[in-house]
Parts: structure tokens; C-alpha cells; sequence
């Protein structure tokens, strides 16, 4: 898996 | 969500809520840059454009609502409250928005984790975080004189990013595949920039004595 884009954090 | 993430978010709420709490109640924003929250507010912008695509939790849907509200009413207090406005120090809070701005918005077109836009405007709000102090700190050097408030502000400020440090160190050995050597490094940068103000900080603090910056 490749550097995942989704950003979870503030 | 790690203690240390949780710690991070806590204390950067609480730091926009000090410089809201001081604003609204002593009416006053002496000693606060503007361009700073101008700054910050763009960051918040740029950031959470997502905010209505992409639900990741309540918790962070509600936490993104109240940083964007919160910087937006600091900049209307300053800039347009009738009672506010008359302490601002317009002719010492003179840095330039774009000397920040257009370095970072090169650096995150040319050095992002996904060339889309919203991944670039996400990138370009890391890069303007991690120098947006920089009005504030060289406003507090050329005042001197630093009120109560406005050291604990910056202090918190600089406090919560670190704290994010301690939480991406702990995400990286727990979850294998979290690499953002982008935020890891603005964060750094960041938090670096307060290093100074920390040392003074604690200096003041430990002799007792009013917080000064060097001239």
C-alpha cells in the first residue's frame, strides 16, 4: 500500500 | 487516537480559547499580530476543505468547525470590533502575508505527496503552519513588553505541535504503513522556530520574572 493521502488528524 | 494526538488537539484548542477568552473579556488584542491570525486562518482553510466530503469522526468534524470558527472571530475582533480594533498595533505588526504565503504555495506545488489540489492546498497548509508564528514572534520582540496571556498563547501553540511530534513517532512504530515525511518534517520546522521563545519562556518563568525576548 502506497503513502495513504487520507488525513485523519488535525 | 493516541494520548499524545489527544493531548496535541487539547492543547491547541485550549490556546485558541486563551486569545479568545483574553479578546473577548479585557477587549484587547495588545501584543497580538494580526497577520498571525490572518495566517492561521488561511491555514485552517486550506486544511479542512474536506470538511464536508471526507467524515472521519464526529470528534474530528467538531474539532475542525471550532478552529475555523475561532480564527476567523479572532481576525473580525481585531480587525473589526469598535473596542478591540483601537489596540492594535498596526505600525508594528508589519510582516509581509506573502513573503509566507508564495514560498510555501512554490514549495507545496513542487513537493507534496499527490499533485491534486486539495492534496497541494493540504500540503501548502502544512508548510504556512509551520511558519505562520513568525509575525507574532517578531511582534513580541519589537513590543518587549509580553503580557500573561499572550506568553501562555504562544507557549500552548508551541506545545501542541510538539506533542503531535510524540504522535507521529508513536504512529509510526504502531501502524505500518503511516508515512507522511511531509508533516513530520514542517512540524520539526515548526516547533524548532519556537525554540527560542520555549528557552526565554522558561527562563522568565523559573527567575520569576516578567517574560523578555531578546531585542
Amino acid at each position: 500500500v502506497g503513502e495513504s493521502t487520507e488525513h485523519d488528524e488535525l | 487516537m493516541n494520548i499524545f494526538r489527544l493531548a496535541g488537539d487539547m492543547t491547541h484548542l485550549f490556546s485558541v480559547l486563551v486569545l479568545l477568552l483574553k479578546i473577548h473579556t479585557i477587549k484587547s488584542c495588545a501584543g497580538i499580530s494580526l497577520k498571525t491570525q490572518e495566517l492561521y486562518a488561511l491555514v485552517f482553510t486550506t486544511r479542512y476543505l474536506d470538511i464536508f466530503t471526507d467524515f472521519i469522526s464526529l470528534y474530528n468534524t467538531v474539532m475542525k468547525l471550532i478552529f475555523l470558527g475561532s480564527s476567523f472571530s479572532i481576525v473580525w475582533y481585531i480587525r473589526r470590533h469598535k473596542i478591540v480594533r483601537r489596540s492594535y498595533d498596526k505600525d508594528q505588526d508589519t510582516f509581509r502575508h506573502y513573503f509566507l504565503v508564495i514560498p510555501c504555495l512554490v514549495l507545496a506545488v513542487f513537493i507534496n505527496h499527490k499533485f491534486t489540489f486539495k492534496e497541494v492546498m493540504w500540503t501548502f497548509s502544512l508548510y504556512l503552519e509551520a511558519v505562520a508564528i513568525l509575525p507574532q514572534l517578531v511582534l513580541l520582540q519589537r513590543t518587549r513588553n509580553i503580557d500573561n496571556l499572550t506568553g501562555q498563547y504562544v507557549f500552548l501553540l508551541g506545545a501542541y505541535r510538539a506533542l503531535y511530534i510524540l504522535n507521529w513517532i508513536y504512529r509510526h512504530f504502531t501502524e505500518p504503513h503511516y508515512v507522511h515525511w511531509i508533516t513530520w518534517i514542517a512540524g520539526v520546522v515548526q516547533t524548532l522556530l519556537y525554540a527560542d521563545f520555549f528557552y526565554y519562556y522558561f527562563q522568565s518563568w523559573k527567575n520569576n520574572e516578567k517574560l523578555q525576548l531578546p531585542a
